[in-house]
């Protein structure tokens, strides 16, 4: 995941 | 990504295509709250901020897209379609949806992962989607009889939420440091705001009757 945002989700 | 989280990605989208196909095939938004449709875009337009700076992949990338369009596309057309706009509930749809707004970006501000605009905006983003279903809900009551395109939007509209409930307890067993807790919360007064919904809907299905919620 790019760094920052932890939302993988929708 | 699991099966839990793909089959309520696919949920949400079979709920919005529902909705569209509502509006398409009867010229109608009968029955259907504005003010819910202009939260659920602003839910997304505000948990989506890092669509242009963090890719993650095609499938999510699309998917925003996919959700960003539909809403404003829903609003759009509830707003200045002259047919759909003749339909639309207007003095049933009374809900004061700003307080909705307000409140939720003042827990946002205080309960946030980081105190960073975008993560403000994210938190603000799932604790107003939690409760972006009250003014349906409350015209539903006061409208009384619900159409079944309505009533089947706003059942997958409530499970999808509920699948995500597994995806989190399927990832908080799986990875080792998950936690999602503001999002799994919300998630779980997101879904039990449908509760007495479910239970009627499941009654109509089982009497095989028509929608029908006490008023």
């Amino acid at each position: 995941l790019p760094k920052g945002s932890h939302h993988d989700e929708l | 990504m699991n099966i839990f989280r793909f089959a309520g990605d696919m949920t949400h989208l079979i709920s919005i295509l529902v909705l569209l196909l509502k509006i398409y095939a009867t010229k109608s938004c009968s029955g259907i709250s504005l003010k819910t449709q202009e939260l659920y875009a602003l839910v997304f337009l505000t948990r989506y901020l890092d669509l242009f700076t963090d890719f993650i992949s095609v499938y999510n990338t699309v998917m925003k897209l996919v959700f960003i369009a539909s809403s404003l596309a829903i609003v759009w057309c509830m707003r200045m379609h002259g047919l759909v706009k003749r339909s639309y509930d207007k003095e049933l749809d009374t809900f004061r949806h700003y307080l909705l707004v307000a409140g939720c970006f003042a827990l946002a501000v205080l309960v946030n992962e980081k105190f960073t605009f975008q993560e403000i905006f994210w938190a603000f983003s799932i604790y107003l989607e939690a409760v972006a279903i009250l003014p349906q809900l409350v015209l539903l009551q006061r409208s009384g009889n619900v159409d079944n395109l309505t009533g089947q939007y706003i059942f997958f509209l409530g499970a999808y939420r509920a699948l995500y409930l597994l995806n989190w307890i399927y990832r908080y067993f799986t990875e080792v440091r998950f936690s999602r807790w503001i999002a799994c919360v919300s998630g779980i007064v997101q879904t039990g705001l449908y509760a007495d919904f479910f239970y009627y809907y499941f009654l109509s299905w089982k009497n095989n009757a028509k929608l029908q919620l006490p008023a």
